[in-house]
């Protein structure tokens, strides 16, 4: 059974497409067959694996024009176990597109149909916001996996997440559930970093993730260099930390 | 005459919001009337100086219905040179309303026509993405400041925002000029803010501020303690580069 997970919370700059990535190359190296679709227009996943700036066709093409296969936007990566499906800055039409299309919310789950036999895990990359994009990954996808920031501002926006799942959940997905609240840009040297985790822990209790993500200048760098963690510091924090996250969310599964 | 700057980048978490608060702030404390007008659902900006769980009037109402004065939705803060103007989450909601209306991106740019005298500068944070809600801002705009994180990513980013700021500049409001990109989250040991920098002078030459936002947990503190920089550590390096650069601000106008 192909398990598919959301990357997302509205809140911006909180580690989603770094965890996104890592996540799916962690659990990649584990020999776990892993596809990674960036539902984002800013493109930073697919930036990562791919030069973006030649022509590649993308996930846009496919959730517009139900005749393009998916299987045509697939594209590989270094490993053998992980493959990606990029997005362009022009998927930030799709919206107005598809305003008044009764399927909009459904396109990415009907498209994911088509492919989904093929792979162990789906992992989706989100942009910053609770539109039609991020609505269509949480329609499409069994577990959503929250990113909180070590921050004031991103402690904040929880609840406005928390009731576009339970909307989801109650409208379009009965079986989404949240399958971990995971702490990034951790600092533990610092009483913000402490204060926030002991409050995420209040709220949400045993979703949060044991694992933590702390601040690297390791994962800031890797991308630059279009490499995941595991092969840009296979020693860094960052790498042992989202192994242990890739393991954390094999047993949750 | 009334200078109105939007801070707009649609890269999530690169400093809008920390910017737009102590922006206004250190106008404000040049004793320059100033209005921090927040067009972030996410209201973040808004949480820094007002209780916002309680239902208070916002930016929502006044874009929904024209009936709706201005002068109704503006906050007094505890500078007597500051003034609000809050948003809240329902404010992610105007998009899909106002569709259809072809005085959409026109909303704010008339609203703002109502009260703008009143006020030496008016200052807005938008979200982090290109839709209406930042369109708006930028039509309503003489200026636009970006900040650019010191971060791959966040370098990638500009130039799909380029491209709309020409649309804008074309179809909505030619007067709409960058005032500068300020560089923040900057870290002075580190190889890749360095590099982030140089580039960023490569591609803007001296459009880019020379006041840089360093990294310090005092600027990731102060919105818990509904503060901005000033007040909760004037003597610290975030509220002498936000002074700098509200002075730089100053002559660029
Ligand atoms: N653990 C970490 N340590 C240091 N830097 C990090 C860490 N995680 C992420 N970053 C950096 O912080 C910035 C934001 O991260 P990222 O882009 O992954 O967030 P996001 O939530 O995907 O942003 P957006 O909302 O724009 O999609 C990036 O520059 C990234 O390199
Ligand atoms: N110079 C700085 N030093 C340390 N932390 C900072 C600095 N500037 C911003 N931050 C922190 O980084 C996070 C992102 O900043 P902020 O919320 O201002 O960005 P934003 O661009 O407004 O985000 P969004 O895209 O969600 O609107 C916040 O937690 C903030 O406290
Ligand atoms: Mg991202
Ligand atoms: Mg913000």
């Amino acid at each position: 059974k192909t398990r598919i997970i959301s990357i997302t919370n509205q809140k911006g700059g909180v580690g989603k497409t770094t965890t996104a990535i890592n996540l799916a190359y962690g659990l990649a190296l584990l020999n776990i067959t892993t596809l990674l679709i960036d539902l984002d227009p800013q493109a930073n996943a697919s930036l990562t694996f791919l030069d973006i700036h030649r022509e590649v066709c993308n996930i846009y093409d496919v959730l517009l024009d139900s005749k393009i296969q998916m299987k045509d936007v697939i594209h590989s990566t270094a490993s053998d176990t992980l493959f990606l499906i990029p997005s362009r800055i022009s998927l930030a039409k799709l919206e107005s597109k598809l305003i008044g299309e009764i399927d909009a919310y459904y396109r990415l789950k009907e498209k994911i149909k088509e492919i989904k036999d093929g792979y162990d895990y789906i992992i989706i990359d989100t942009p910053p916001a609770l539109g039609l994009l991020t609505v269509n990954a949480l329609v499409a996808s069994d577990y959503i996996l929250i990113p909180v920031q070590a921050s004031y501002f991103a402690l904040e926006g929880t609840d406005d997440l928390l009731e576009t799942i339970e909307k989801v959940k109650a409208l379009a997905n009965p079986s989404l559930n949240i399958i971990g609240i995971l702490i990034t840009l951790f600092d533990k040297r610092t009483t913000l970093s402490k204060d926030i985790y002991k409050q995420l822990k209040n709220v949400f209790g045993s979703l949060v993730f044991q694992s933590k993500i702390s601040k690297s200048i390791r994962l800031e760098e890797s991308p630059a260099y279009k490499e995941s963690i595991f092969t840009f510091a296979p020693k860094s924090s960052g790498a042992e930390e989202y192994m242990q996250l890739a393991k954390e969310v094999l047993k949750r599964v």
